[in-house]
């Protein structure tokens, strides 16, 4: 599960 | 997970999320609280927490556009002077 997370792009950050 | 109500008492929420479907960070989390926002005089949001839920909206599986278009119209809406958001540390 770790290594399939590490996989994942990281997310973009909005302020809200 | 406990339920924050933010009420609508300043121009923006203030409030920084990363994170949602098909990223590292599943579930969108809080990464900043900008001074003077709701979520700043509201004072029970913190750094770090996990919002699951926005006024009974789940989070769960959406993309982070998507989360992010949902905070922000809960906060734009007349309907209600507060949004309830479902949050975990």
């Amino acid at each position: 599960v770790r290594e399939r997370r590490l996989t994942l792009p990281p997310s973009e950050i909005t302020m809200l | 997970p406990n339920v924050v109500r933010v009420v609508k008492n300043a121009n923006t929420l203030g409030i920084a999320i990363e994170g949602g479907a098909n990223t590292r960070q599943p579930l969108p989390r809080i990464v900043t609280i900008q001074k003077g926002g709701s979520a700043h005089n509201c004072g029970q949001l913190k750094v770090g927490q996990i919002i699951l839920e926005v006024n009974g909206i789940s989070l769960r599986g959406r993309e982070h556009k998507d989360a992010a278009k949902i905070i922000a119209e809960a906060f734009k809406t007349k309907e209600k002077d507060h949004i309830d958001f479902l949050v975990v540390d």
